[in-house]
């Protein structure tokens, strides 16, 4: 039988061991193997790699645990931008949006652009205009938005001294 | 930033990655998720990757396709060496691992940090990241299933 494989992330960072509670640890990676199984379900039972990919990431876009889709972060003004990206490496066919704030999936959205459209990406309120007319529902902004990411906003907001902080070039 | 790559039993690869972007994030700045070459890449001829970390780190890299196309190069310059020679596979598992953790390593010398995934048409899932923990996991045909933090 031929093989498969896949393997997924959920951000990588300044992780603090100490401060990640057994309990919290244990929901990660709780999160992190229901995308994984996900995935490797689709694998298993003969299923392209595309949709393995896409099956994993929307586990991890509709857990508030990850930086995607709902429990992501804020921008500056308070609201939440998503952005994503897929390939599929078959023909090299890709597809790509930035900064679109009403679709519940960003990544189903990407993959819309790769098959039903002559564009590689779309950003915007226009990627937001094409998600309508692909009849993807319009998720109302709240959606997105948890108390855990709003206080890290603030956080940062009272640590930055000006705005101009914000906009340091390389990260 | 969440991100997932795979190899199929038709021998198919592919990559995706989505993400919020970086708290406090102004005038639409977006990092390396939605750039096809940076954050994400999927080429059957190399192998699939997916990015996460500073992200204009990985977008003067071009992190995703770099690590793909040393693969490429490697394969093509083996094919012309030494046709017909067969490469042993545990060798190839440490190259993708070498210029995955090389490309990690010019990130890391810009100034940035993160990690990445990627399968390879061997098989072989990988990470590399030079943080202090990834969310990630890997499930294999082969029985290799797990997930880590640190």
């Amino acid at each position: 039988m031929p093989r498969w494989s896949l393997a997924i992330h959920g951000g990588a960072g300044t992780l603090d061991k100490a401060a990640m509670t057994p309990e919290r640890r244990a929901e990660y990676e709780a999160a992190l193997q229901a995308a994984l199984d996900a995935g490797a379900r689709v694998l298993a039972e003969g299923g392209s790699a595309i949709d393995a990919v896409k099956a994993a990431v929307i586990i991890m876009e509709d857990s508030p645990l990850f930086n995607a889709g709902k429990g992501a972060v804020f921008t500056w003004e308070g609201t939440n931008e998503l952005d994503a990206s897929i390939m599929d490496g078959r023909d090299r066919s890709a597809g790509a949006v930035a900064g679109v704030k009403t679709v519940k999936n960003p990544i189903l959205l990407a993959d819309t652009v790769r098959t039903q459209s002559e564009h590689v990406m779309l950003m915007g309120a226009g990627a937001e205009a094409f998600a309508v007319e692909k009849g993807f529902a319009v998720t109302p902004p709240e959606y997105f938005a948890t108390q855990a990411r709003r206080e890290a906003l603030e956080r940062m907001k009272a640590k930055q001294l000006s705005a101009l902080d914000v906009d340091h070039k390389f990260g | 930033t969440v991100g997932a790559v795979a190899l199929d039993r038709q021998g198919n690869l592919a990559a995706a990655t989505s993400t919020g972007g970086m708290t406090g994030k102004r005038w639409g700045r977006v990092g390396d998720a939605p750039i096809i070459g940076a954050g994400t890449y999927a080429d059957n001829r190399s192998c699939a990757v997916s990015a996460t970390g500073w992200g204009e780190y990985f977008i003067r890299v071009g992190v995703a396709h770099e690590i793909c196309a040393r693969l490429r190069a490697r394969q093509e310059v083996l094919d012309v060496l030494a046709a017909g020679m067969e490469t042993d596979p545990v060798v190839k598992t440490v190259e993708a691992q070498y210029f995955a953790d090389a490309v990690m390593a010019d990130v890391k010398q810009l100034g940035g940090d993160g990690g990445v995934i990627l399968v390879t048409p061997e098989g072989y899932a990988i990470f590399s990241f030079n943080t202090s923990g990834m969310y990630r996991g890997r499930a294999t045909s082969a029985g290799v299933n797990e997930v880590a933090i640190f």
